[in-house]
């Protein structure tokens, strides 16, 4: 199982539309694909349409704080082999309610272990092919959460200015997870997002973005397209919302760059 | 003075871009204007291109863990009666680091207060007419910290989908503070950011926003133009880098309705 996560700190750079679009393309083409909404927004789980069946639900918090195993908090989509782990207000407090938690940093890795562990046992295979989280657009607790649970780092940059100033911090935080939490965690892919190639700030940020990580940005941009923005509105993705919109092809070709990228056993 | 502090949990959807401007619109009027930058990317600090004179300086984080007073950590910009309190990259640590530290959510309205005493003690008058904060996309302690400090609340809104989704938890917080900190604290304006009359999208967003705070909304929207993506990074307002584009005479019109809203003494 590939585990994903889709951080940036920088604010409304198309993580969440990245989350449900490329969760969705790969589930087209044939992955199973499990998103975990940790951004206590809740915009992923609004994106989806995903009504919680009232007080208690097992969420991304309960599943945080201990109260719900994993395995409970996976809600299927309407997307077949498409699934989530919802979240809910209550995952605004957990910053400061996990700060002083034993082991605060590792609870979603723990949760997610347990879980793979369970259905490797009962079923003799992983749960799922990709785990895909999406972020907060923060640095504290909930994304450090983030990156001991996984083992690949996508990042979602907007071709605009402010977007290159916050890449060295966020690569300053991926590398103390790194030495500190999970040696094998890697930033493995950067998806230039919400791009139009015809504004030369666009061009020229993204060249930036291009020096700045050599190999690891995604020859397929996702271009700015009104419909990836009405799409959440209707609770649906982008392939079920306007599967012939030129959204639906970027991410459609982005999904074919993510799946080149697996390993060839 | 009036205080205001510029909001929204939802990233990306133009606080950074609406202090400066904003700022050096009501500067360019003839209002005193004091910024200040809390949020740890530290994008307001970078757009009006402050330089920090090395370690040690006197910055926003400083100012919260007391080892500053806030008189020292006001530094000029290039614009005549604008000035900021700049950040570093120690604020991304403050959230953690303050979150058991005594009077948690008020050190920064304690700092502003003894800056506003001594300034009128010594001259017999406020050491500004606005004082604007540029809060993160959280609302964390940083966020209580800028809330609790002032008296009026301008929401930064893009005309999206996801930009409802947010407002009601906004509220949450703001009423929270409002009870428990600080009774006179209002929300006295809505900017609609990032418009673009000709999507359907955005004039339905716009139409949902304008009945869900009826009478706050400021009608001058501020329309999406590449001029004010490109000023940042000449470490310029729009003011200064494209004077007479569209971005400018938004923001010069946001600033007269904002000058409208003072109280007639
Ligand atoms: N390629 C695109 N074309 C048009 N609109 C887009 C595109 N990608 C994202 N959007 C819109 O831009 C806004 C920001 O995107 P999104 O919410 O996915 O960013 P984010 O990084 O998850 O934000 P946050 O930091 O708040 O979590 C949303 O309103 C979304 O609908
Ligand atoms: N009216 C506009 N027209 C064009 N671009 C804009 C406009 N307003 C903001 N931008 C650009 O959109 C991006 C987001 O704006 P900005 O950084 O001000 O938002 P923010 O709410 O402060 O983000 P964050 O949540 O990360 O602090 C920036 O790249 C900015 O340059
Ligand atoms: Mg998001
Ligand atoms: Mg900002």
């Amino acid at each position: 199982m590939r585990t994903i996560a889709l951080i940036n700190q920088k604010g409304g750079v198309g993580k969440t539309t990245t989350a449900a679009n490329l969760g969705a393309a790969l589930a087209e083409a044939g992955r199973r694909v499990v998103l975990v909404d940790l951004d206590p927004q809740g915009n992923l789980t609004l994106h989806l349409g995903v009504q919680l069946d009232g007080v208690g639900a097992a969420t991304s918090y309960r599943v945080l704080v201990g109260e719900a195993p994993f395995a409970d908090a996976v809600y299927p989509t309407g997307v077949e082999r498409l699934s989530i782990v919802p979240t809910d207000i209550d995952l605004s407090g957990a910053e400061l309610e996990l700060a002083s938690a034993f082991g605060r940093e590792t609870l979603l890795r723990d949760a997610v272990k347990k879980w793979v562990d369970a259905h490797q046992e009962a079923h003799g295979e992983d749960p799922a092919d990709y785990l895909i989280l999406d972020c907060p657009p923060s640095l504290g607790l909930l994304a450090v959460n983030g990156l001991a649970a996984v083992r690949e780092v996508f990042l979602a940059v907007q071709t605009e200015f402010f977007a290159l100033q916050g890449l060295t911090k966020l690569m300053d935080i991926v590398e103390l997870v790194k030495s500190r939490l999970h040696p094998e965690l890697e930033i493995t892919g950067i998806v230039p997002c919400l791009y139009d190639s015809r504004l030369r700030l666009a061009r020229e940020v993204l060249a930036e973005v291009r020096e700045f990580f050599p190999g690891l940005v995604f020859a397929q941009t996702i271009g700015t397209n009104v419909k990836l923005a009405e799409a959440p509105s209707f609770g649906k993705t982008i392939l079920e919302y306007a599967p012939s919109s030129p959204g639906a092809r970027d991410y459609r070709g982005l999904a074919q760059l993510v799946i080149a990228q697996e390993p060839q056993d």
